[in-house]
């Protein structure tokens, strides 16, 4: 890469740790996921095996489109159905010792990463937001 | 600016025009927008007063927050109740003649930014995936 310098950035540094972002877990009913990411207030939220493994993520449009019925939304079958059902399991992950230059390619299509320890533990997300701040500071050097 | 190359980029080439942006009006009842934003897929869409005119833009959460009910989601208020009443007003917007380092800056906190001509009327939105791809092919060269 020509611009090697921004690209030599550490992931670690770069990413929102782990105990600070919302998450649900598989077996998680989805009326405790709604309630995450009402509170949160975020689009959409990675999804957790009890290893802290990354399994996949989830929104609240997946959530509304999996109870929506023909005159209403179902809400009170929010309670039976579980956060493994309904999720999207395509989620973009990498190692944190990866490059720069390969969290800045999936972040073009996904509006975060994960990032996993050597063992494939999640240890936190990477975000656009955070990706943008730090290539306009090093544009305007 | 350093790399003043990239930032020669032309805004109106990388926006997405206005007929290919999900949009809705100020008077639109919470039901039409609703569907509009299920049916596009998206987060959130901009809202356009009768002159083309950008005036805020409107989430699937506002949406849902406002008819939140204590047992459960009043959908029938959805028909009563105006895009005006629940938007935010607040949406990054800026003209198209001006420089891509600016829509950089403004990514950084809005996951789109709207365009408009020289009297304000709006012809596209400018999206962080195609500011990410832009800086994307400009490193790697
Ligand atoms: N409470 C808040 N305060 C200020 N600004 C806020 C905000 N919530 C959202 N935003 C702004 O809106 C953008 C899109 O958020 P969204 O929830 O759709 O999409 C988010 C969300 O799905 C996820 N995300 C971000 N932070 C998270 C966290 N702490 N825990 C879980 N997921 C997170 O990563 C996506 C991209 O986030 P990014 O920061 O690049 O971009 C964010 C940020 O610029
Ligand atoms: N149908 C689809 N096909 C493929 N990928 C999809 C998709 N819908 C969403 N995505 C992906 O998810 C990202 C976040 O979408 P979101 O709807 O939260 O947030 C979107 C949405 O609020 C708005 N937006 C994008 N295109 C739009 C359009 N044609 N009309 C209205 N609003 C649009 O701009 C935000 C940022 O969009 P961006 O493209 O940077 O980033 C998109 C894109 O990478």
């Amino acid at each position: 890469l020509k611009n090697s310098q921004i690209m030599d950035n550490e992931i670690k540094e770069l990413m929102i740790p782990e105990e600070k972002v919302a998450h649900v877990q598989l077996n998680n009913p989805l009326d405790h996921a709604l309630l995450v990411l009402i509170k949160s207030g975020y689009t959409a939220i990675p999804v957790l095996d009890q290893d802290y493994k990354v399994c996949g993520q989830i929104s609240k449009a997946q959530i509304l489109d999996s109870i929506l019925g023909i005159e209403r939304i179902e809400m009170e079958r929010l309670h039976e159905i579980k956060v493994k059902d309904v999720m999207s399991e395509k989620i973009p992950r990498m190692n944190k010792d990866e490059t720069f230059g390969k969290a800045l390619t999936l972040s073009i299509n996904h509006p975060f990463v994960c990032i996993e320890d050597d063992i494939g533990s999640f240890i936190g997300i990477l975000t656009r937001r955070s990706i943008l701040a730090l290539i306009n500071r090093y544009l305007r050097k």
